[in-house]
């Protein structure tokens, strides 16, 4: 879950995740 | 007056900022459900999550963000998250929502664990947000700003980074100027609110260490 993710991960997975249009 | 590049830089900038939001679903659920105080706790670091992933895509639309080294990105996003995250928040209390909403809010927060001594003086930043009165381009502006901090912990190379907050800067101030033409101050006063966003950021640190603990 979410919660479990510190905000370094939660930034790393979303700066690789690909932009929603 | 704006000149066409910068217009353009406030639009983009703009645009973003209004695409790259809380969705409407998890909103809702804050008004609307009832929660115990760990079910608070909970939704509260669900809303911190979403608002961090928002962020990021807000943050990637930023010209030039992505050419940044990649660690600096991140240095930058870890570094103003948080104080991102605040004025999205600010601009929820100051919005003339429906009857009652805020209260909900605010009592849901209250409620959350949280200790008062961290509480009140967040409420009071709502507030300062509040008397400004800002446009969503200044609001838009001034999270872009925030972002693009050359001074946040391990950010390597700090000139690319000015280089990019400089001309949103600059647009800011020049839009302030057209858009308040009676408030003179009204540029002075967003950058003091950055200073207290500071402040807020070193109190939130200290807040989690205490949430964790309790």
């Amino acid at each position: 879950p979410a919660s479990n993710l510190g905000l370094e991960d939660i930034i790393r997975k979303a700066l690789m995740g690909n932009v929603e249009e | 007056e704006l000149s066409q590049e910068q217009q353009n830089l406030l639009t983009y900038i703009l645009d973003a900022y209004n695409k790259h939001r809380i969705p409407q679903d998890m909103a809702k659920k804050l008004l609307q459900e009832q929660f115990s105080t760990e079910e608070n706790f909970l939704l509260l670091i669900e809303m911190a999550t979403t608002h961090v992933q928002v962020l990021v895509e807000f943050t990637k639309k930023i010209p030039g963000f992505l050419s940044l080294d990649h660690e600096d990105q991140i240095a930058l996003l870890k570094g103003s998250a948080v104080e991102a995250m605040f004025l999205r928040s600010a601009q929820v209390f100051t919005k003339k929502m429906p009857h009652g909403h805020s209260e909900v809010l605010e009592e849901r927060i209250r409620k959350s664990g949280i200790s008062e001594e961290f509480i009140t003086p967040m409420f009071n930043f709502y507030k300062s947000i509040g008397e400004l009165q800002m446009r969503q381009e200044e609001h838009a502006l001034l999270t872009a700003i925030t972002i693009l901090s050359p001074d946040r912990p391990y950010v390597k190379d700090q000139r690319a980074v000015e280089r990019l907050q400089e001309p949103v800067l600059d647009v800011l101030r020049r839009f302030c100027k057209t858009q308040h033409p009676h408030k003179p101050q009204q540029f002075a006063r967003l950058l003091g609110r950055l200073t207290e966003l500071r402040t807020l950021n070193h109190h939130h640190a200290e807040m989690l260490e205490s949430w964790r603990t309790s």
